[in-house]
């Protein structure tokens, strides 16, 4: 299967999500 | 925005461990699961409520294994591996640490390391007085190519200075010796 992947930023991101 | 209902999963199931030196007790039942998480969110929620590695006392360690995998050498997915290692000096810890910490776990949550993220163990930060340890472990020390690829991505994610060389020790030439006389298998 395809593998979940998150960069960097998308990391950071998520981390200032509610 | 789907970003606020939907937990985003991640590729692996990853444990956090601790570790605290009490020498009155065996070294394995110093090492406890804090917790496991396998969304970014929850990531962030242990992340953020959990005390900055540089603000633990010198001989704890933080891990983040795949679960499944104890942060020892002696667990079967760990034994024939190995670990990129970087040492750092007593003057790092305060500027640091804590950002290196960060960024390797980025990397292992995200599968950072493409292809190879299927060699990757865990990683492993020790607090010590003499100088903090930052390793990267992976499961087979004999993957000469995903070995050396990873700890080109790994420097390269932590903004590693190009004149500082790390180095990758196999488990099996560290078992049940000092530090100092480990040889490097690798060095990038």
């Amino acid at each position: 299967g395809t593998r979940i992947v998150y960069d960097r930023s998308r990391l950071m991101q998520l981390r200032n999500s509610p | 925005d789907p970003d606020s209902v939907i937990k985003h999963p991640l590729q692996n199931s990853w444990a956090m461990w601790f570790f605290k030196n009490d020498k009155t007790r065996d070294w394995k039942d110093n090492l406890r699961v804090i917790t496991t998480f396998d969304t970014v969110e929850d990531f962030w929620g242990l992340y953020n409520h959990t005390l900055p590695a540089s603000k633990l006392q010198s001989g704890c360690d933080y891990s983040v294994f795949k679960a499944g995998i104890q942060p020892m050498w002696e667990d079967a997915q760990n034994k024939k591996g190995g670990r990129w290692l970087i040492n750092l000096n007593k003057s790092q810890r305060q500027p640091h640490l804590d950002d290196l910490w960060l960024e390797t776990l980025l990397c292992l949550i995200g599968e950072g390391f493409d292809e190879y993220s299927d060699d990757i163990c865990g990683a492993t930060v020790n607090i010590r007085t003499k100088g903090d340890k930052l390793g990267l472990w992976t499961r087979d020390a004999s993957r000469n190519d995903a070995t050396r690829k990873i700890g080109i991505k790994l420097k390269e994610s932590l903004n590693v200075p190009p004149k500082i060389v790390i180095g990758f020790q196999a488990h099996s030439d560290t078992a049940g010796k000092a530090g100092s006389t480990v040889k490097n298998r690798f060095t990038v």
